[in-house]
């Protein structure tokens, strides 16, 4: 089983809809997939078409409720548990309790049901509920929107997953940097990866947990289809499942397949 | 003195786009503004040149230090108080400080500077640190990517803003939603304004904080160059004064002028 914590706290790059697709493709090919909706804004579980109210992964972290009674099944092979506005306390109410960053880890350590894999969607910031994704999961993919402001971010998330895997989870890895949002047309888009190219190479081969991460082949081109289709409670596969935000996202799913981080 | 707070949970919407260059558009107006950097992120601060390291808002509301300790000249008419990336840690620093969320408050009642504006850059998040900012301002203007997830959220920050003017700072108002990264051709586009606008009429004359929100005029149209002034750490009228972005934002800040809060 792999588990992918789909994570940046930069703010709209691209994180909820890489991880619904992604899921979305890999369900697709056949491969069982649960996400989680790790973002109190629940935006994963609305692209899906999930309302609020029911069952959450708040109740899983916060009241204790074993993961299977808060996930639903979307479609063939592709299961949901979704998440809930009240996750924007945990915060608060997690403050004091033992272990607070592990609730995950255990909830899905004491799941009986078997995935191929288990794709998290995480809130902008890298608190509490970030670090229990971090916790459980052996691989990181960070969607990259190729700007300024997002290499300016990377080096606090490289240093907090290296606490992490120092402290909580010695196997996690990051597995690599999807580009997102990519505008093939601007000098800033060509500019910022190549930034990224040369910040990844200059640890490679240290014994760091982004030893080995590299930025994805496959580049996820702006599409408009990929905004409109949460509207509808889809991913792209329903709604447009010829364009290009389609192609990426199928790409983007047979790279992953392939690229396992070796543990 | 105005204080506007740039606010939406939302990610990638233009908050610190929009909070740097408003502030250096009114202060080409002729405005003496501080604009203070509340996102632990730090990129207000990164956006006008400034590196980190030094005195910043986290030693105001953490270590109590006078914030005109922390306070730079940037420009004529423009100061910044930065931002600090131990800031992340604040939401769990000041859990248990009494009234942590008037902190801000408290340390610009005990300023002696007198400026026409103070503008805020917030967090994605409704924490600790963007209620710092709800407590102590009059005025909040949204900026709302208009995509559906653009929608999903704004109940919520109407929510804890009523609950910021019932408990916190009753002057509190929502002056409006700016429309930001507005792409003209494309239907996505105008629909979710359309059903903004419907939103917000549904509340009109209602004793709530947000009876009065309006959309403003001035959309902030999608325009490579705010994308790129960051990396020369200058505003976008240092940048690229003529382009559509310098425009846009020109107008913007005539628009707030001459809209007021009826306090
Ligand atoms: N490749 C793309 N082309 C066009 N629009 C996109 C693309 N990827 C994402 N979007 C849109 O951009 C916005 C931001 O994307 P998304 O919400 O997935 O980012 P996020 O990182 O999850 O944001 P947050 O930080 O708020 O969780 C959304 O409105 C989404 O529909
Ligand atoms: N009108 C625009 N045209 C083109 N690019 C823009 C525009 N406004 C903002 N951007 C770019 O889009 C990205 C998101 O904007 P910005 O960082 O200001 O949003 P934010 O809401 O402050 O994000 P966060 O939630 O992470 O704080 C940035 O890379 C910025 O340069
Ligand atoms: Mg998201
Ligand atoms: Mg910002």
């Amino acid at each position: 089983m792999r588990k992918i914590a789909i994570l940046n706290q930069k703010g709209g790059v691209g994180k909820t809809t890489t991880a619904v697709n992604l899921a979305a493709a890999l369900a697709g090919m056949g491969k069982k997939v649960c996400l989680i909706d790790l973002d109190p804004q629940a935006h994963a579980s609305a692209h899906l078409g999930v309302s609020l109210g029911i069952t959450s992964i708040y109740d899983v972290l916060v009241q204790s409720k074993p993961i299977e009674q808060a996930r639903l099944q979307i479609d063939n092979n592709l299961y949901l548990v979704p998440s809930d506005i009240n996750l924007a306390a945990a915060e608060v109410e997690l403050a004091g309790v033992v272990g607070r960053e592990l609730l995950l880890r255990d909830a899905l350590d004491n799941d009986s049901e078997d995935f191929d894999y288990i794709v998290i969607d995480c809130a902008p910031s890298l608190g509490v509920l970030s670090l229990n994704a971090l916790a459980c999961v052996h691989e990181i993919l960070i969607p990259l929107q190729p700007h300024y402001f997002a290499l300016h971010g990377l080096g606090k998330l490289f240093e907090t997953t290296g606490l992490v895997a120092r402290r909580l989870n010695s196997a996690v890895k990051i597995l690599g940097v999807i580009v997102t949002l990519f505008e093939a047309n601007t000098k800033l888009g060509h500019e910022v990866v190549t930034d990224l190219q040369e910040f990844l190479e200059k640890s490679q081969g240290q014994n760091v947990p982004w030893a080995n991460a590299k930025i994805f082949q496959t580049k996820i081109r702006r599409n408009i289809k990929l905004a409109e289709c949460p509207s509808y409670g889809k991913s792209i596969f329903s709604y447009a499942p010829s364009c290009n935000g389609a192609e990426d996202y199928i790409k983007l799913a047979q790279e992953i397949e392939i690229k396992q981080v070796s543990l």
